[in-house]
């Protein structure tokens, strides 16, 4: 049933031909930016979620297993991989080759015929994008794994803001300079890795990021409903986050000094630099200050509310 | 819960994002303020 | 000439074991579990806090060691000190720039 034409289910099916076609066209290989769309199952998404929450403030890293489907890259399924501090070593996951390889063989073996479409990988607390290490490690992986998808996700900001924080990239060739510069959700970048992710934001671009579930992800989902609410009204993302709220005051802090600093000594400002005969004006440093500092508050202030409104439903005396 | 520990925590809370709040608005208001020194400066400049 | 070293040194790593499931410790089970009067375990409680091995504070009175960091709030504090410290300079410096 889950195999007919109008299941909706069907995304579960891997089609063997389909995949050998894929394989052959190679489409990505005349156009860099092939690949538009990431679909990420439930599974994989929790996965990989837990996962990354798991490594605390230490970076881990998984692969993804999955198809593709036209501009679509789909990820089924997800694993972890027994490394850790993946943005301090050049090449952390060379400790999981063995590891890498008997999980795919056996995989197979089970009937599990995805192969390995993308790696994920955390960054606790600085963001979702790429680092020079992440860039050349996924123009490494595009060059003789292809197709493959990096992806990033950020537990500190999941609990912080209350969704997801997760970004699906890929890597433009050696010397390729795109078109049109992608437009690209703003996000805070702590000060220590502004260089890091400023030098290298052109190389890759962002894919957009859907998730479907199945009917028994669904019924499985409906019955945690109540454990769900009972975790979410028990808990408080103020205090739950309270170390990396300081982090992010500190690193406004520090970034306020920058900007003080450049300030005192242009007289103009940002305001007759180069930027200014730029088709669009660049922001200025203090625009994305005050952006982040509304942002920090902004998660606050929602604690705060679900605190408040706890308070009132549960500790008031009945009128 | 009806205790006076927890209404001093849960008001140091309170109290805590609220200056979180003011601290943000401040920068807000620097940035704008910012802006129109800087324009200011351009429009009105001695040179 | 060593022994007094090496008997610190000992009665320290046992000592950090011992705590190492606790919030709050009586002194007296410290000293009986480690043999060592209770002025010695003091000493030791106040060096370890004092090289920043322990966090904690030692109530004389009812002769408890109450571990936990006192200052895990300040971290808070101290950043959004900071901030307004920044706040209140970058402000002279827009201020200044006025022509």
């Amino acid at each position: 049933a889950s195999s007919a034409a109008n299941s909706p289910d069907r995304i579960y099916c891997y089609d063997e031909a389909a995949n050998a076609r894929t394989q052959q066209e190679k489409a990505w290989t005349t156009d860099p930016h092939y690949f538009k769309k990431v679909k990420i199952s439930a599974l994989a998404l929790l996965k990989m979620v837990v996962h990354s929450r798991s490594g605390g403030t230490i970076e881990v890293m998984g692969l993804m297993q999955g198809k593709t489907d036209g501009d679509t890259i789909i990820v089924m399924d997800a694993f972890a991989l027994p490394v850790e501090g993946t943005e301090t070593r050049v090449n952390a996951q060379a400790d999981a080759y063995e590891y890498m390889v008997e999980y795919s063989t056996i995989n197979k073996q089970v009937g599990r015929l995805e192969n390995v479409v993308g790696w994920y990988h955390s960054h606790p607390g600085y963001g979702c994008w790429l680092s020079g290490i992440d860039v050349s490690t996924q123009m490494l992986n595009q060059q003789f794994q292809e197709p493959f998808l990096a992806v990033v996700i950020d537990p500190t900001r999941t609990v912080s803001a209350g969704k997801v924080e997760i970004g699906a990239f890929r890597t433009y060739p050696q010397g390729y300079k795109p078109s049109d510069e992608p437009v690209s959700e703003y996000q805070t970048i702590p000060l220590n890795k502004i260089e890091d992710f400023g030098v290298h934001c052109k190389q890759y671009y962002a894919l957009d990021i859907t998730y479907f579930k199945s009917a028994l992800d669904s019924h499985l989902l409906d019955l945690l409903w109540n454990k769900y609410w009972v975790n979410t009204l028990s808990s408080s993302p103020i205090l739950a986050s309270r170390d990396y709220v300081a982090g992010q005051i500190f690193d406004l802090a520090d970034k306020l000094e920058q900007a003080e600093n450049q300030m005192a000594s242009s007289r103009y400002g940002s305001y007759m630099s180069s930027s200014q005969r730029k088709k669009e004006p660049e922001e200025s440093q203090l625009t994305k200050i005050t952006r982040d500092s509304s942002k920090i508050t902004a998660e606050q202030v929602h604690g705060l509310m679900s605190q408040v409104i706890k308070d009132i439903l549960f500790n008031s005396k009945p009128v | 819960i009806e205790s006076e520990k927890f209404q001093d925590e849960f008001l140091m809370e309170f109290n805590d994002t609220l200056l979180m709040t003011y601290l943000a608005m401040f920068t807000n208001c620097t940035g704008t303020m910012n802006d129109v020194v800087e324009k200011f400066n351009i429009a009105y400049d001695r040179h | 000439n060593y022994i007094e070293d090496l008997l610190r040194n000992i009665r320290t790593q046992v000592l950090l074991k011992l705590i190492k499931p606790y919030t709050r410790i009586r002194i007296p089970f410290i000293s009986k579990e480690l043999n060592v009067p209770e002025k010695d375990v003091e000493q030791l409680l106040v060096s370890l806090i004092l090289d920043n091995k322990i966090q904690g504070h030692i109530d004389q009175v009812n002769k408890l060691l109450e571990r936990g960091d006192r200052s895990k709030g300040m971290r808070k504090y101290t950043a959004i000190d900071k901030w307004n410290t920044q706040l209140k300079s970058l402000h002279q410096t827009i201020s200044n720039r006025v022509c």
